[in-house]
């Protein structure tokens, strides 16, 4: 009865947290790794 | 034991707005950062291809064993992202060093005629990102104020 | 209303202008130079120059921003944004508006101090809102989400990059979003309902409001948008009648649930109570789900141990925070006086006979009863009877909770309510089954006392329905509700396999056994 909550396209075992990388409410699994924001210095906008 | 409730009139009214909505959920993208070079619809590739990344693929272990056009083509597409820094971070440790004002990548040539304080002046290489190539410069002036 | 002669045109012409600009000079992340030159044709056309004036520049940015989505639309004849042409225009609108505010807010006033900051962001909140409300109703089932979903995330993303600026409004950055948030809930704006979950499920807003806020700040806050969320989907969930709208917006709560339960579990042990409020009763899972969360620096025992002996374990000792006013739900205040007197005294003595006149809102089946009043009852009770046993210097068990006036209570609600009151009753005990604790340990023996000395089997069959239906969902399963239902089924002393409704029908005994053999 219920979900199946192991199968929302969530890695429920995951030492690190899920947050970081979660794809939203209504993605199938985690966000793209270039999605990510990652804190690079200032000088790094290139384009 | 409870039994159902009966829907109100407002709940059913919220429910059609809801059905409406739901034929345009949201994507990913709406919430996403436009990115230049990084489309949302990517190129159906065949399936023998990896279609993920590889698991250890955000190290720096792995980066480091990139060839340098590729930190190179990482650095200038990927930005603000980890993939971005760790390019950087393995170009340095490959003693490149980013010049903020030019925005580009030089490494030493050979040993500076000049070192002091504030700048070293020598030949240098540096990467072309128009040409997608090392190319030499001679005299060139490294002001330590630039570097990143 | 009342726009000054030629101010929308001029205000139009200054946006374009500024797309342009945004789109052209700087990157994606950086519009300082752009931002240099254009805050002075800002200046110049007197946009700046009252409050009331950028309130309407403001306006008819967004205005243009969602026209262009509607017009996009009619455009390629489709009903749908799936169109990229669409979604890439308003993309680039919405972005470039986002990142002009966020400059503005940025550099107005100066950084000593950061009211004027605060103001202006509430200030375009608010306007957000406002027309996103209007659109909504003008629009009924052709109301577009994409623009004022976008506006909101994006801002949220500009505003929350790490810059010294920002961070000094930081928390009054998270308020301002989580109060337009609330008052933009899905049941003031059920068209815009999965954009508001898509935002507040985002990971930087998740991130923001759960991870960085320093000291919990942003907690309660969060929690009140879940209580809006679960407040929505109550009445369909309740009838468990799972529409695929209703399916699809279940589902996106469960993962966002999931990833809290995973990373921020103290947040779910935290605000429990004001969850189990919002739940329906027969939302067995999502309520599984919140009551399995036990602190992060603990380390659970095996349920499933043979011999565990729960009164051992040092958990025992400690209760849960609670950071409800449970007291301060107990209504009427008569109500409250007479209980406490009864607790006390047993007087007045008519106050079990008026239990349930108490608890009492309606003769409609289904809605017979005030939940919160009556979990908040049960909780009080239980709380203050673990202090009484406490300052008796015992500690709880089958022997220090009997033949009490907190008992009496407990004993009265399990025979006297009818099927659903008792069905709630026992559901409100069952609700304090979760990591080890005072309350868990406390709860388990009352419900396993219910059981032992009961004297009409319907008590024993409900208290047994209504462990066994949290048991055969599908997982998690809260820590304490596996202990006391193993505890049920394995200590004779219940004589739980001699009661006829264990053997009612072959499918309930092959029910039973097998729960059996995977608690045993």
């Amino acid at each position: 009865l219920g979900f199946d909550l192991t199968a929302l396209g969530l890695n429920l075992n995951a030492t690190d947290s899920l947050y970081p990388s979660f794809g939203g409410p209504w993605g199938e699994g985690p966000v793209r790794a270039e999605d990510v924001e990652f804190p690079v210095p200032q000088e790094y906008n290139i384009s | 034991p409870l039994g159902p409730v009966p829907l109100q009139k407002e709940h059913q009214l919220q429910f059609q707005m809801m059905e409406a909505a739901h034929q345009h959920l949201p994507v990913s993208a709406d919430s996403e950062r436009m990115r230049q070079f990084l489309p949302r619809n990517p190129y159906p590739t065949p399936l023998y291809y990896p279609q993920h990344p590889l698991s250890n693929s955000d190290t720096f272990e792995f980066f480091n064993r990139l060839s340098i056009e590729t930190l190179f083509f990482i650095f200038y597409y990927l930005e603000g992202t980890k993939a971005q820094y760790l390019a950087a971070k393995v170009l340095k440790k490959q003693s490149w060093r980013f010049h903020t004002k030019y925005m580009m990548w030089f490494q030493r040539h050979e040993e500076p005629k000049v070192i002091n304080e504030e700048y070293e002046q020598g030949t240098y290489v540096y990467f072309d990102i128009e040409k997608w190539g090392q190319r030499k410069k001679d005299g060139f002036v490294f002001e330590y104020r630039y570097l990143e | 209303f009342d726009d000054s002669q030629g101010l929308v045109e001029k205000s139009e012409m200054l946006f374009r202008e500024w797309i342009r600009l945004y789109v052209t000079q700087g990157s994606p992340r950086d519009s300082n130079k752009a931002f240099a030159s254009f805050i002075h044709d800002l200046n110049a056309s007197g946009i700046l120059k009252s409050d009331d004036i950028i309130t309407r520049f403001f306006r008819v940015c967004i205005q243009f921003c969602v026209s262009q989505v509607y017009q996009g639309l009619q455009a390629a004849k489709a009903s749908l944004p799936s169109t990229p042409l669409v979604r890439t225009k308003c993309y680039q609108s919405v972005d470039a508006l986002v990142r002009l505010v966020a400059l503005l807010i940025r550099h107005i006033g100066d950084n000593s101090t950061t009211q004027p900051k605060i103001n202006l962001l509430n200030k375009f909140l608010g306007i957000v809102a406002g027309l996103l409300i209007q659109d909504h109703d003008i629009q009924k089932q052709d109301f577009q989400q994409l623009p004022f979903h976008r506006l909101f995330i994006m801002l949220f993303q500009d505003l929350n990059q790490s810059d010294p600026v920002f961070d000094t409004i930081g928390t009054q950055i998270l308020a301002g979003f989580s109060n337009i948030l609330h008052i933009l809930s899905p049941l003031k704006v059920s068209g815009f309902v999965y954009a508001w979950l898509e935002i507040i499920g985002n990971r930087t807003f998740i991130a923001r409001m759960l991870a960085l806020a320093a000291d919990h700040k942003c907690w309660a806050m969060y929690c009140q948008l879940l209580l809006d969320l679960f407040k929505f989907l109550q009445p369909y969930l309740r009838n468990a009648d799972l529409a695929k709208p209703v399916a699809t917006l279940y589902r996106g709560t469960l993962r966002v649930l999931l990833v809290i339960l995973h990373d921020f579990p103290d947040f779910l042990c935290d605000y429990c109570y004001h969850f189990l409020d919002a739940i329906p009763p027969n939302c067995i899972q999502m309520r599984n789900l919140v009551l399995s969360a036990f602190p992060r620096n603990m380390r659970l025992p095996d349920p499933f141990t043979a011999n565990l002996k729960f009164e051992m374990l040092a958990d025992t000792a400690v209760a849960p925070r609670v950071l409800l006013n449970v007291g301060g739900m107990i209504q009427p205040a008569k109500f409250k006086a007479d209980l406490e007197s009864y607790l006390r005294t047993r007087a007045p003595v008519t106050f079990l006979s008026e239990l349930r006149t108490n608890l009492q809102v309606s003769n409609e089946h289904g809605t017979r009863y005030n939940i919160p009043l009556l979990n908040a009852l049960v909780l009080f009770v239980g709380t203050q009877h673990i202090n009484a046993i406490r300052t008796r210097g015992q500690t709880p068990s089958m022997s220090t909770i009997a033949h009490t006036s907190h008992m009496d209570i407990f004993q009265n609600l399990a025979v006297d309510l009818d099927t659903e009151g008792r069905y709630l009753f026992l559901n409100a005990l069952a609700n304090q089954l979760r990591y080890p604790s005072s309350h868990t340990h406390y709860f388990s023996l009352v419900i396993l006392y219910l059981f032992a000395h009961s004297n009409t089997e319907v008590v024993q069959e409900q208290i047994t329905r209504v462990l066994l239906e949290r048991l055969v969902v599908n997982r998690p399963h809260p820590w304490g509700l596996l202990v006391t239902f193993i505890e049920l089924i394995k200590n004779g002393a219940y004589k739980f396999w001699a009661h006829e409704f264990v053997h009612c029908a072959p499918e309930v005994i092959k029910l039973f056994e097998s729960v059996a053999r995977s608690c045993m």
